[in-house]
């Protein structure tokens, strides 16, 4: 059940270009699948474009794009699958397969050329299976200390290169729903199986629907707020298992406080940490830390960040609103709706005249409910108007203006840095229609759209 | 294009998607910017990876390698005021322009055409039977005041909208089409006037084509440009 394409890493949309066109090795029509297999069998294969658009073609490539020779481009029609032994800079096991480009040692000492039998004599002679390229960190002997060298020192025969191991390299806060590392193996070493694919297990966790988890290749991601991050497993009688991933030593950083609130809560309430601990209809809440009445996931040193305390109305799992288990064996779970929505977070209930020019109201979300940016500070967005170019405006704060006399109402600079600028959370008033169209006397056109109409007869 | 004929529109790009399928129109406002509908996409934060304009050819599906075409992908998206329906594409690059790729000019603010004015529509969208599709068909039509156009929908077409005369045979823009231009003519330069926009019928007989008035918009536009 294993799929070749386990060994690649994809970039979808990206192509890398061959700089030397007879170095490629082009199969048209065959599946991804095959392309991957054949290329995962091949001596020369470490890369591969795999163009959809206008017909299937494979092309095997004998070099991956964190080279300098390499160059990768975006082609819509094309995604480019890298072997992950060759752009992977942490290590699986004693990583007898690490195929990167370290050269030096754990001690700062350059590498000697595996080539060389000077200034340390060896048994070791490069081929083209066993990886041993130039005088980069290999394990050709499956040594326990990792990949390593012998030393260019003539003090110093050989030592490791530290090469991290990949559950280390990254380290998860929290129950990692923000992991992105390159583990794919889980806690019993089974192999994952590609989030883009639905075999041997089925599951929803397609990448396209959830493009904010990042669920790239078949890297262990936690979707669904579970304790830690986790994957389907190759395995046919294994569906799902947790990865392997070290906890980061330091707390993870507290939000600042401004984010948190006490007395309300906003959005989904995740950030809720008051010290509400009924249900709305006044049942007590079961403390987190026990398991009775309810039995449940949510330990409060596994989920750390997400304020676990006491039996308080907390959200950890991305729910609509604050919940907790109740005390009651009878009901598992209720919401806390009776906790409000904080003020700043209903939708205003304002409304500009005309083009809102004159508007001086406290509405201060875009109309996607984004939080706009202060008018006098230049992060995200430097602002081009503010209080200094526009004084009469009344820039105040974050408050939606519209200094410059918008026909389409008020607005602001997002907090968002893709957004530049957007409309605000509110409406004209009742009764007011948009503003009256004036056909101009003269049309002026300072670029003109031309274009070449050939007369019909040299046409044909 | 219901309607329509084989023809020439170097401003109309085609929007791909990352499978490189054709999904709907656009028009090339300048080197960097596409104008488009919201309707296209389904939100204003879409991811745009792998996503592209393609222009230089009216060919569908142009062949590969083919010297003319540029595909360039898209930036940015940033949707305009609530009630125009409009977006705008941001270009990785800029598109070079040459005889088969050239910018429409955008109307003066808030200017209505005037009645009668001769344009056209143009795409690569579903022709129902009526035409090629696997080139870019051009409908002309001339502009309907909203006054007369209103006396076919009941006062439903609104002033950011504009419409165009109805064909006893049947001429309009069709699935696929959505986003692309209502160019229209002024001596010698063509203007984009309106917005392809999703009708409830492709090219019905006896039935007026509504679109999305650029003029209201032009401050917006310049705006998102200039920022």
């Amino acid at each position: 059940h294993r799929s070749a394409l386990n060994d690649f890493q994809r970039s979808e949309g990206r192509e890398l270009v061959p700089w030397k066109a007879d170095r490629v090795n082009i199969l048209p029509g065959i599946s991804l699948e095959e392309c991957a297999k054949r290329c995962s069998e091949s001596l020369d294969c470490r890369a591969f474009n795999y163009v959809f658009r206008p017909s299937l073609i494979c092309k095997h490539l004998p070099w991956v794009g964190n080279t300098e020779i390499a160059e990768v481009k975006r082609n819509v029609n094309c995604d480019l699958y890298e072997m992950k032994v060759y752009i992977r800079k942490c290590i699986i096991g004693n990583g007898e397969d690490y195929r990167g480009h370290v050269s030096k040692t754990k001690t700062g000492r350059t590498c000697q050329q595996w080539w060389s039998k000077f200034p340390h004599d060896h048994k070791y002679t490069p081929s083209s299976t066993n990886g041993l390229e130039l005088n980069y960190c290999r394990n050709p002997d499956g040594d326990n200390i990792g990949p390593w060298c012998y030393t260019t020192d003539p003090e110093r025969r050989y030592e490791s290169c530290n090469i991290p191991q990949c559950k280390d390299e990254v380290c998860i806060t929290c129950n990692g729903e923000d992991y992105r590392g390159q583990v794919d193996r889980t806690v019993s070493g089974k192999e994952c199986q590609r989030w883009d694919q639905q075999n041997p297990h089925q599951h929803i966790y397609q990448p396209e629907k959830y493009p904010d988890k990042s669920l790239d290749d078949n890297y262990c991601r936690n979707p669904d707020a579970s304790p830690m991050p986790w994957c389907y497993t190759t395995d046919p009688d294994v569906e799902r298992e947790s990865c392997d991933i070290r906890k980061c030593s330091e707390a993870p950083k507290r939000r600042s406080r401004s984010g948190y609130t006490t007395n309300c809560f906003r959005g989904r309430g995740e950030d809720y940490r008051g010290k509400v601990n009924e249900t709305t209809s006044g049942i007590p809440c079961q403390r987190w830390d026990a398991q009775a009445p309810h039995e449940h996931p949510f330990y409060p040193h596994i989920y750390e960040c997400k304020g676990l305390e006491e039996n308080y109305c907390r959200n950890p799992d991305g729910s609509e609103a604050p919940w907790c288990f109740t005390s009651r064996a009878q009901m598992r779970t209720a919401l806390c709706l009776q906790i409000k929505r904080c003020a700043d977070d209903i939708e205003a209930e304002d409304c500009y005249n005309g083009n809102g020019k004159n508007y001086r109201g406290a509405v201060r979300k875009t109309r996607k409910g984004i939080l706009c940016q202060n008018w006098s500070v230049n992060t995200p967005h430097k602002t081009k108007i503010n209080p200094r170019t526009h004084p009469e405006a009344n820039l105040t704060e974050n408050y939606c203006r519209n200094p410059d006399g918008d026909l389409h109402g008020p607005w602001c600079y997002t907090t968002d840095p893709k957004t530049e600028f957007d409309y605000c959370a509110i409406k004209q008033c009742a009764g007011e229609g948009p503003p009256i169209i004036m056909p101009p006397e003269g049309v002026v056109f300072d670029e003109c759209g031309k274009r070449d109409d050939r007369k019909l007869k040299k046409l044909r | 294009i219901v309607g329509g004929t084989p023809g020439n529109s170097p401003w109309t790009v085609s929007l791909r998607d990352r499978k490189g399928k054709h999904f709907c129109g656009g028009s090339l406002v300048n080197s960097k910017w596409v104008i488009s509908t919201k309707q296209c996409f389904s939100s204003c934060y879409v991811d745009l990876t792998g996503y592209a304009a393609v222009m230089g050819t009216v060919y569908r599906e142009p062949k590969e390698g083919e010297p003319s075409t540029q595909s360039i992908a898209l930036n940015k998206i940033v949707c305009g005021p609530s009630e125009s329906h409009l977006v705008l594409l941001q270009l990785e690059t800029p598109a070079e322009f040459n005889d088969r790729v050239a910018q429409i000019c955008l109307p003066p603010e808030r200017y209505i055409v005037p009645e009668g004015t001769s344009c056209e529509i143009a795409g690569w969208g579903e022709t129902k039977g009526t035409g090629d599709e696997t080139v870019l068909n051009v409908a002309q039509m001339q502009v309907q005041s909203n006054s007369e156009c209103n006396k076919y929908f009941k006062g439903r077409v609104k002033q950011n909208e504009m419409c165009t005369t109805s064909f006893f045979g049947g001429v309009g823009a069709c699935e696929k089409d959505y986003g692309g231009p209502l160019a229209c003519q002024n001596s010698d330069c063509w203007v984009l006037e309106g917005v392809i926009i999703p009708m409830r019928r492709c090219g019905h007989p006896g039935q007026p084509n509504i679109f999305i008035r650029v003029s209201m918009y032009v401050d917006w536009i310049k705006k998102v440009m200039e920022m």
